[in-house]
């Protein structure tokens, strides 16, 4: 129903325009319709990240899209927030300033919601109080190992 | 509802019978390449009820029973087991009262499949339901699995829109 | 013509063939032919990581699959060799193992060839003999730094 | 041919003049999220001869042309250079006996547009002509943006034959 949609649409888009510059360390970004009938009205992302200009996704770099996307993602979850949110390798694209500010949601995210995490980045790593290690020492059959944090930027090699 | 673990058996490379625990809030996976630690993502969507095969990056449902390793014969059944702390009560309907609530799937070679709530048989739409209203299930966003950035991004206005009429 | 795709297929499996255990430190791959006329078939990717069983790259992981493309993409380089080699972030889903092993072939190509990369990786960091830095200080607007590699990871922060 | 230094000028985020000179055979390129490292390797792919605008990130061609920062006003014109060291006479034709080979492309908002080799006007014809044999070019191996190893992976068997029969 159009009522459904559309208020749906203004949460996610709330939610979205929120978790943006707490990715992006400032900067803006929302959703916006590109019809004008809401039943059948396509969806599009703008974005402005800190001193730049606003732009659709695509005209952003490889590691801005990344962010944008995991803002909307975040916000895609917050609608329907489940007791637990798994991340596999979320962060692979993400400079460390950006790594940074992603982990700082996990955090906080963490209040409320049981956050498990892939990663190979270091950064992430240490934002992690528990460390899960998987290992193929016998090829094609996986293991787990407990690690801390040493060994874990050892075993990722 | 709290994840307390995952218990994988004979699932893509977890032949062995694992149990992958959640001891705290901020749980990082860690390991090489290839290790297994998006199985253990895919394993937690199939006991989740995923129906799709592709999505678990297989031909056939068979594909997540450990098909054998340079050393290892394949075997014939694949079990994932997921289990919940529910304290509070939040479970749905008539599981509100059990303190713990344990979702178990299991499929055999021959095709023979199986869904467990708290050891008594079901159908896969009794797990589905349980996950009514808790936002989650094996395409809900409590899964960020990897790929899943990249078509966000590509999405197409009309594609976003239908993620926005499926999470209304 | 049938006879020179042949050739071609043939010269770019062999190279394929030499640079997958190179990047993986063991096990092997090569191309397929998926029909028998050779002016319509169409190909496939085989791989074997080490230890593990022959399958079609995209029941691979998601670092396998990107280490398998990237073979691939050197054997396409090597049928043409230019005088450069450009790589933009080809390392960003690959673990430090296999990030070693990407740049102890960066470092035999450049026996011959130019390469310039791109990357957030800081073992690739440490493969390159000089750091070309970009920053945006001013926002929209990019510059050139020189770097050497501690300020290098400083400054991916 | 070596490549000695590559010349931007308005293009993208370059809007001032900058050389990006290549004094090793082992250069890294390295920077925050968005600050113009792939922008070198678009304008790279843009003087050699790319006339897509959407393999370039934009909608249209006049997209590569700077186009403003919250303090900065767009400007009219976009210049690229790449300067080869051709000592050792590699270079085809006409150009084997120049010791250095510049190539230029330049495009201004209103439409025009020209090439340049060693500072002579000239098509977009010659400056491909330049690269044939050379293993150069916009959609050459010598260049793999990010993304490319993506489309790779998910490459259809169909789509892999056609890249090997551009590569015959
Ligand atoms: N049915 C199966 N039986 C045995 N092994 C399997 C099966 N299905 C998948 N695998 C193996 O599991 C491995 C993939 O594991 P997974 O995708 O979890 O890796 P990963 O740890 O996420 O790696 P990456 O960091 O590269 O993403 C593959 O090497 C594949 O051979
Ligand atoms: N015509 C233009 N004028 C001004 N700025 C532009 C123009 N085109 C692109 N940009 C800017 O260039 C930036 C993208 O740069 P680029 O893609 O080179 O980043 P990057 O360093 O490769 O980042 P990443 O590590 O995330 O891949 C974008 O922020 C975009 O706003
Ligand atoms: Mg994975
Ligand atoms: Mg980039």
């Amino acid at each position: 129903t159009r009522a459904r949609f559309k208020s749906t649409y203004d949460n996610l888009n709330t939610r979205f325009q929120g978790f943006f510059p707490r990715l992006f360390g400032g900067g803006s970004a929302y959703l916006e319709l590109t019809g004008s009938d809401l039943l059948d009205t396509g969806v599009t992302v703008l974005a402005r990240p800190p001193g730049k200009r606003n732009s659709t996704i695509h005209l952003l770099s490889g590691g801005e899209k990344a962010l944008t996307a995991v803002a909307l993602l975040f916000a895609f979850f917050d609608l329907n927030p489940a007791p637990f949110c798994i991340l596999d390798e979320v962060d692979a694209p993400l400079d460390d300033a950006n790594v940074e500010r992603y982990c700082k949601i996990l955090r906080t995210m963490a209040d409320r919601t049981q956050l498990i995490f892939i990663t190979h980045n270091k950064i992430t790593m240490e934002a992690a109080q528990v460390l899960i290690g998987v290992t193929m020492a016998e090829p094609g059959v996986s293991r787990l190992v407990s690690v801390d944090l040493n060994e874990a930027i050892e075993m990722a090699q | 509802m709290r994840l307390l673990h995952v218990k994988l058996s004979g699932f893509k490379s977890f032949v062995d019978p694992t149990v992958v625990s959640v001891p705290s809030d901020l749980v990082g996976i860690v390991g090489p390449n290839g290790c297994g630690k998006s199985n253990v993502i895919d394993a937690i969507r199939w006991v989740m009820g995923e129906s799709s095969a592709k999505t678990l990056r297989g031909d056939h449902m068979a594909d997540v029973i450990f098909n054998g390793s340079t050393v290892r014969k394949p075997v014939g059944k694949a079990s994932v087991e997921l289990v919940f702390d529910n304290s509070n009560g939040e479970a749905p309907g008539a599981y509100a009262k059990y303190g713990e609530i344990s979702i178990r799937r299991e499929l055999s070679r021959d095709g023979q499949s199986q869904y467990l709530i708290n050891k008594i048989r079901c159908r896969r739409r009794d797990i589905t339901d349980i996950f009514l209203g808790t936002g989650l299930g094996p395409r809900s966003y409590s899964i960020i699995e990897q790929g899943m950035v990249s078509r966000v991004i590509e999405a197409r206005p009309e594609e976003l829109r239908v993620l926005i009429e499926e999470a209304a």
